[in-house]
């Protein structure tokens, strides 16, 4: 879900 | 991996050459910040190893880089603080911190720092570009480190693509901030392809 949405970038 | 090249190519240019002529530690301070902003979420979140290890790379080699040319003779003694003066602590920090703080999805301390920090990336490449027209000839070593740190965002563009249609992945400022990144080394890129092409030195008009 977007609410939940990890930052999984650099 | 284009951004960690860039880095290593910075860092084997200053310890090879002893010089850090042509190259702008205020970009160097400038992302320092955007890394320090961005990667708090160190303290209380896990992604994955890679992700950990190249947080903690990026943060580490930046100091480092700094430390090495304003403090770390020889290198240091080559430092030009007339030539590298950008104020970027006026044009840069202040409008990603007000950026940061209208365009945050919500209204919490990381999340601002994480918009602030993409705003600022964004921008963090002028003062090296500013550095390099004053002096016009670039270094094989420098065009090199200042293309792959141009190169990385515009690949991210193609990962965001491949992730839109793949995973449905939406990433707005990231996005907008990603475009603005690649767009200011349009310009560099094209002299830097030309002297490539030509196999001459780089000079920037």
């Amino acid at each position: 879900g977007k609410e939940e949405a990890v930052k999984d970038e650099l | 991996m284009l951004h960690l090249m860039s880095i290593l190519l910075l860092l084997w240019k200053l310890k090879k050459s002893k010089s850090c002529v042509g190259i702008s530690c205020r970009m160097q301070e400038c992302y320092a910040i955007v890394f320090c902003l961005r990667y708090l979420d160190l303290f209380y979140q896990f992604i994955s190893v890679y992700n950990t290890a190249m947080k903690v790379v990026f943060i580490s080699s930046t100091f480092y880089l700094i430390f090495l040319m304003r403090f770390q003779p020889p290198v240091s003694a080559t430092y030009d603080r007339t030539a590298d003066s950008f104020p970027y602590e006026q044009y840069l920090l202040g409008p990603a911190a007000v950026l940061g703080f209208i365009s945050a999805e919500e209204w919490s301390i990381p999340e601002i720092f994480w918009t602030a920090s993409i705003w600022l990336e964004s921008v963090s490449i002028l003062p090296q570009l500013i550095l390099l027209q004053q002096l016009r000839e670039v270094e094989n070593l420098t065009a090199e480190f200042v293309a792959t740190m141009g190169a990385y965002r515009f690949f991210y563009i193609l990962n965001w693509i491949y992730r839109y249609f793949a995973e449905g992945y939406v990433n707005w400022i990231g996005w907008l901030g990603g475009i603005v990144q690649t767009g200011l080394y349009v310009d560099f890129f094209y002299y830097y392809a030309m002297s490539k092409w030509y196999g001459q030195k780089l000079v920037l008009p």
